[in-house]
């Protein structure tokens, strides 16, 4: 499945 | 991490750097718009405050500390250390009505109705518009210093290479945030306009000046 919004970019 | 993304990192970062020592060499913050700046350092405050909270990399912890840092920075030598020189007249788009949508907007539409995720969506949100006050007072005086055009440029290279890195991550990684791609997406669109100014004037070495 698709990864959703793991907050790794600045 | 891919190379449009530390590119459009490195961007930003040049950016926020160009604007600081514009800011520092030549004393003085005219053509600049401190709101703008405000708007900045709110949209870094209400998004790393994850730094608190989790670990990510030594990479993604440095860099947002030192844009929180330059932020304030930036924000000091405007409204505290060259007080004098800062345009304030000219700085009058009214912040009120980019704050407040936005506040409703992360309200109503989010990922998770948690304190700390709306926080982050009226980051991405606000950061999205946070340059309108600085094109406002542009448009407004007709006219903007070539080394505050390179800081727009950087600016807006930096959120075009987050969208093509975001088309990279949605091939190679299978990854999306439709939210930040949205705001992402609008944000770009507002520096159209600009992008097409600085490469017809700036680049041909004349001063960036809008037609009366």
């Amino acid at each position: 499945g698709f990864n959703i919004n793991p907050k790794d970019e600045l | 991490m891919n190379i449009f993304r530390l590119t459009g990192d490195l961007s930003h970062l040049a950016a926020i750097i160009i604007l600081l020592l514009k800011i520092w060499k030549t004393r003085s913050c005219a053509g600049i718009s401190g709101k703008s700046q405000i708007l900045f350092a709110i949209v870094f405050t209400t998004r790393y405050l994850d730094l608190l909270s989790s670990f990510i990399s030594l990479y993604n912890t440095s860099m947002k500390v030192i844009y929180i840092g330059c932020a304030y920075a930036t924000v000091y030598l405007i409204y505290m250390k060259f007080r004098a020189t800062y345009d304030g007249n000219h700085d009058s788009f009214r912040v009120e009505f980019l704050v407040v949508p936005v506040g409703g907007l992360a309200v109503l539409i989010n990922h998770d109705f948690s304190f700390l995720e709306i926080l982050w969506t009226f980051s991405i949100y606000l950061e999205s518009v946070a340059i309108l006050p600085q094109l406002f007072m542009i448009s407004k005086t007709g006219e903007a210093e070539t080394i505050t055009t390179h800081y727009l440029f950087c600016l807006g290279l930096y959120r075009a290479l987050y969208i093509v890195n975001w088309i990279w991550r949605y091939y190679f990684e299978a990854f999306f945030d439709l939210i930040a791609i949205v705001a992402g997406v609008v944000q770009t669109i507002l520096y159209c306009d600009f992008f097409y100014l600085y490469v017809t004037k700036v680049l041909k070495g004349k001063k960036l000046s809008l037609p009366a």
